[in-house]
């Protein structure tokens, strides 16, 4: 029922005739209600850290190119057809925290939150690496990722290879998500490179190293018994 | 389905936009702006009970007011969302990483008596 004298709704279906005053207040909290309950999130975050919008910018738009690519060439990934009715389907962008930095290496930090309780699938996973043509442009530039001493790729690129570089890193997270850490460490190193492996170390930077993911979240208990 | 306006008091969708600036929340939520929190509202007296949305032809309304002569007094029967849509959103998580999820039903499209 609702204060003021409003003409109580029809019971049953417990939504009340609202005042003009109290609808638009009932309704905001509603609305933060809402979002809360559908995202599986308990508060709204706090985004401490804020992204430059130019890295942004900049991994939103790359994230298309490749939706774009992976759907007009069936290549490792096939393209999505979406969540089964029970999961929920989230594209995740992860920016790349410097650890240590070197002349040929360095190590990268990225920080996730599971949801509690709930059980995440990866579909799809690639490092983004914006690395600087070397000033020699002769050698070959060979990009090596690993993960606590492990190697999990390595790639060698044309010398003048400036721009932009993707790794899939499929196995290395679906593992990860597997476990209970919720930090995940990678180690860089670029043999033929100049200064540090990639431009965009520095966390202001445009060119910050970031990781695109696909995943299905399932919370348990929503297991659907198959017919 | 009806969108509700001021002639009649019969089951509608009633339109409300959440511009997230509002409420505050347009520093973790980078798309959209905002959406559509539409409700549904209004009686669903007996010749409409049980209709799945107002748009039913004349034939429906004769047989429902048939059904009605026939129907049990005290059926109660609620003016509830029959269609919904999805809503994409793209959002900083704690970590300031970046999601994308499309939440499934989250916006009222259709309304009808129960």
């Amino acid at each position: 029922s609702v204060q003021g004298g409003g003409k109580p709704g029809c019971p049953a279906c417990r939504m009340p005739t609202l005042e003009p005053g109290t609808e638009r207040r009932f309704l905001l909290e509603l609305a933060k209600r809402q979002v809360l309950e559908k995202l599986h999130l308990m508060e709204r975050p706090n985004v401490t850290q804020p992204v430059p919008r130019l890295a942004v910018t900049n991994a939103l738009r790359h994230l298309h190119v490749g939706q774009a690519q992976r759907d007009r060439q069936p290549g490792p990934f096939a393209p999505w057809d979406g969540p089964e009715a029970d999961e929920l389907g989230y594209e995740i962008i992860s920016f790349a925290k410097t650890e240590f930095s070197s002349p040929s290496s360095m190590g990268l930090r990225f920080q996730f939150s599971q949801g509690t309780g709930q059980d995440v699938h990866i579909l799809q996973a690639q490092l983004w690496l914006y690395v600087r043509a070397p000033q020699s442009g002769l050698s070959p530039v060979t990009l090596r990722v690993s993960q606590a001493g492990a190697l999990l790729s390595e790639r060698q690129l044309e010398a003048r290879a400036g721009g932009w570089h993707t790794v899939s890193l499929l196995p290395a997270l679906q593992a990860f998500f597997r476990g209970q850490e919720k930090t995940l460490r990678l180690e860089l190193e670029c043999r033929g490179c100049q200064a540090n492996a990639t431009a965009g170390s520095d966390a202001g930077s445009s060119h910050q190293p970031f990781l695109v993911a696909k995943a299905t979240v399932r919370k348990p208990g929503q297991q659907v018994a198959k017919r | 389905s009806l969108r509700c306006d001021q002639t009649s008091d019969l089951c509608c969708r009633k339109d409300y936009y959440v511009d997230f600036r509002d409420i505050g929340w347009n520093d973790w939520i980078i798309k959209p702006e905002g959406y559509q929190i539409n409700y549904c509202m209004g009686q669903c007296p007996p010749h409409v009970a049980s209709s799945p949305g107002m748009a039913s032809s004349s034939h429906t309304a004769v047989l429902n007011l048939i059904r009605a002569h026939n129907l049990q007094p005290g059926g109660q029967s609620c003016c509830v969302p029959t269609h919904r849509r999805p809503l994409s959103i793209l959002y900083f998580d704690r970590n300031s990483n970046i999601l994308k999820t499309d939440i499934p039903d989250m916006i009222v499209e259709a309304c009808g008596c129960s």
